[in-house]
């Protein structure tokens, strides 16, 4: 059975609103050492994958391994019934049919209890293979947020050139172009607001605004976001939170 | 190769 209990329902709150609007239907695998998921998108240019490690719950118990199918909505709907401080335990036998979930309030004067029905999902697994990309760059979420919503206005793709002066997210479009450019910065005191590039070769690709935008839905899990990027693979765009990551995964446009 | 392909290559690659 599984029973792992979460001290701040925001963070899965949170979670869900990152996801759910790229993947409808994923299962939620269990194990000893937490609860992950991947999954493609529909269109299957883009991949998510979410891992809360064990050590993110207190207690977490998961005595063999459960693929949890659920719908993402439908979780998101029921996820609505807990306040941000709420203490979130969930809840799963063996071979379930239901995910239980409660939550309490701090004060644990109010205890709700929702049981939500489980689907199966036969879900083809992908190896994510170790990469060593040519470009790590890592800037506060929100600048990285407000880059891809502005650029977004004026086309529905972003070229981002990443070399030794800095890290260039350009795009044109219709009514004229524009282009955003960060250096380096370095803030002892604020280490989430400074941008570090690692470099081992320039690297320039095109990416579609419209999944970058959606990524970005994960900016209130994380104070930064690292971007890394090899030519001819697939961009990976992580948040690290506090016991796990959300990483997604998105093709380059092919350059005409 | 299209954005499917990238993708489909890449993850088969592990």
């Amino acid at each position: 059975m599984l029973e792992a209990r979460l001290a701040q329902a925001a963070v899965l709150k949170k979670t869900l609103d990152a996801i759910k609007e790229l993947v409808t239907d994923a299962n939620f695998d269990c194990s000893d050492g937490g609860i992950s998921l991947q999954a493609m998108d529909n269109s299957h240019v883009a991949l998510v994958s979410l891992l809360l490690r064990a050590d993110g719950f207190e207690p977490y118990r998961c005595d063999r391994n459960l693929a949890l199918g659920i719908n993402l909505n439908s979780l998101s709907k029921v996820l609505r019934s807990a306040q941000n401080e709420d203490i979130i335990t969930l809840k799963a036998a063996d071979d379930p049919d239901n995910l239980s979930l409660t939550f309490e309030s701090q004060n644990q004067d109010r205890i709700s209890e929702y049981e939500m029905k489980l689907m199966d999902i036969d879900q083809e697994h992908l190896g994510i293979p170790e990469t060593a990309y040519a470009a790590v760059i890592t800037m506060p979420a929100a600048e990285f947020q407000r880059i891809c919503r502005d650029l977004s206005g004026i086309s529905e793709s972003v070229t981002i050139d990443a070399s030794k002066d800095g890290v260039k997210f350009a795009s044109a479009g219709d009514i004229g172009n524009g282009s955003v450019t960060l250096k380096q910065t370095h803030n002892p005191e604020e280490p989430a607001l400074s941008t570090s590039i690692e470099l081992s070769e320039s690297v320039t690709l095109t990416f579609s605004l419209k999944y970058l935008v959606n990524f970005t839905k994960a900016t209130p899990l994380a104070g930064a976001v690292t971007l890394q990027m090899s030519n001819d693979v697939p961009l990976l765009v992580e948040y690290k939170m506090e016991g796990g990551y959300l990483r997604y995964y998105l093709a380059p446009k092919i350059q005409d | 190769p299209t954005g499917q392909a990238q993708m489909t290559n890449f993850f088969a690659a592990s």
